[in-house]
């Protein structure tokens, strides 16, 4: 490795997109910053740095989709050859920036790999922008050249020769094992909290009418920046990528989910948006649109915005398969394409076609395991993989498997 | 010239890459004279090195093809090295 360069004296540090790619379908204004967010955050899962998105002209870290020369020495050259840089820490007025060649065809999880990565690529340049340089390491995010996409950045993990270059820059964050090996996986570096979750909303007494979490036929279940959420009636019960309950006490919905109404009295079906991340909440016949915790404006809305029956959903997934919405109601379902924002021709289908899943769902999540859950009662079924049949042994008790319950 | 099937263009290519990534000072902007024929060798075995290639020291076409993907912009050697290779030139 190189010799490491200046380095951040502070370890709060604010962000900005301060111009956005050329329009593309695949690649909106809210998919480039939720790449953003999940690329610094890969740093700082691991460093005692935060990062948070701020309005002004005053970001440490201001993000810039440009092209040819824009006057910092460091012009592009059109597609392919130099695709991006960032400027190390110190006291030029551009340390931190971050800047992405705009004629490049940037692209995010292409199902044919064409296209430049941008989640891989900005990972790499925010490697630059808090201090790291290049090496010629086999297994770094920081070797100079484009490697590829690097896959779900949810799930992404650095190279273990990232993790220490940044711990000696900055040290190990307290939820980072100081103990942590490569290529062990009971060592992860990762903290399972992805959601703003401050503690003294976790330790509020529930009510008297919260429910008993071993017993309950849940309402909703999903799965949010990797984590699993059951709700039941105004509460819910949070788990994380580790399948570990946060707290044996549920949450308050309208507590935590900023901007549902308080006398909403449960949900019906909850799943993540594929591209931009955001988490759309059913009830009857309207749904909401939430930016991580905080419900979007215009909302509620009708869920005829999607196509779907005036009776509601039972349950909505996103497969893994294929990237696609999966919608069940009683019987039958439907395939919604959340990047062309349409139901798919051709539905509602008969839901028998999902061998072994039974009709009338509580809800259905997509799990890290590759595998989609089905939750009725107190049972829940497991379909592995792009199979539409149920696998052998389900169901199996939702209680014991996910709820630490006997 | 550094390998017999080598262009003059892609000699030219070559040396813009490495003084662009910092293995190699660009030429005196006053006497515009060119790096020596060991400078050069030098500088393509280390890019070599750091590409994980076969440190040939010409520039062969995997080390032309490597030098054709796409990458970041910043150098390789660090601001401080490539000010050293520049106080020395």
């Amino acid at each position: 490795a190189l010799v490491a360069q200046n380095k951040w004296s502070k370890r709060h540090l604010s962000w900005r997109i301060r111009t956005f790619p050329k329009e593309s379908p695949l690649l909106g204004r809210d998919t480039v910053r939720a790449l953003m967010y999940y690329a610094l955050k890969v740093w700082s899962d691991i460093s005692p740095l935060n990062f948070h998105e701020v309005a002004g002209n005053d970001a440490d870290i201001q993000i810039d989709f440009t092209k040819a020369d824009h006057n910092d020495g460091y012009p592009f050259d059109g597609p392919g050859g130099t695709v991006a840089h960032a400027f190390f820490p110190g006291e030029r007025f551009t340390a931190g920036d971050t800047h992405f060649d705009d004629d490049e065809a940037w692209t995010f999880r292409s199902p044919d790999s064409h296209g430049m990565d941008l989640f891989a690529v900005a990972v790499h340049e925010f490697g630059h922008a808090i201090g790291l340089a290049h090496t010629s390491a086999i297994e770094s995010i920081m070797r100079p050249y484009y490697q590829g996409p690097v896959g779900d950045p949810l799930k992404y993990n650095l190279p273990y020769e990232d993790k220490v270059r940044v711990w000696q820059l900055y040290g190990v964050s307290d939820s980072v094992s100081h103990t942590a090996q490569p290529d062990d996986p009971s060592q992860t570096a990762d903290p399972p909290v992805l959601l703003d979750l401050p503690e003294n909303r976790s330790t509020v007494p529930p009510a008297r009418d919260s429910p008993d979490r071993c017993t309950s036929h849940f309402d909703a279940v999903a799965q949010i920046r990797g984590e699993a959420f059951f709700f039941k009636g105004k509460y819910f019960w949070r788990l994380t990528r580790e399948k570990h309950l946060v707290s044996l006490r549920p949450a308050q919905i309208h507590r935590f989910w900023r901007g549902l109404p308080t006398n909403l009295d449960s949900v019906d079906a909850v799943y993540e948006r594929p591209g931009d991340h955001k988490i759309v909440f059913f009830k009857g016949l309207k749904y909401w649109i939430f930016k991580d915790n905080n419900v979007e404006e215009g909302y509620p809305r009708p869920i005829s915005d999607f196509g779907l029956p005036m009776e509601g959903v039972d349950a909505a997934f996103v497969w893994l398969h294929n990237d696609k919405t999966y919608f069940f109601k009683d019987n039958h379902y439907w395939r919604y394409d959340d990047h062309l924002r349409r139901m798919d021709l051709g539905y509602p289908k008969d839901s028998t076609l999902w061998k072994g899943v039974p009709p009338q769902l509580d809800d259905a999540m997509r799990w890290s395991d590759d595998s989609s859950y089905f939750f009725k009662g107190k049972e829940y079924w497991r379909v592995v993989g792009s199979d539409m049949e149920v696998e052998a042994g389900y169901p199996r008790p939702i209680g014991k498997d996910w709820l630490v319950c006997t | 010239r550094a390998a017999p099937s080598l262009t003059a263009e892609q000699m030219d290519m070559g040396v813009d890459w490495l003084s662009k990534y910092g293995y190699l000072p660009p030429p005196d902007p006053v006497t515009g004279q060119l790096q020596t024929k060991e400078a050069l060798t030098k500088a393509i075995k280390a890019m070599q090195k750091f590409g994980g290639l076969e440190e040939t020291g010409v520039l062969d076409q995997a080390t032309l093809g490597l030098m054709k993907t796409p990458r970041c912009s910043l150098p390789d050697l660090s601001e401080t090295e490539v000010m050293v290779g520049r106080r020395r030139r």
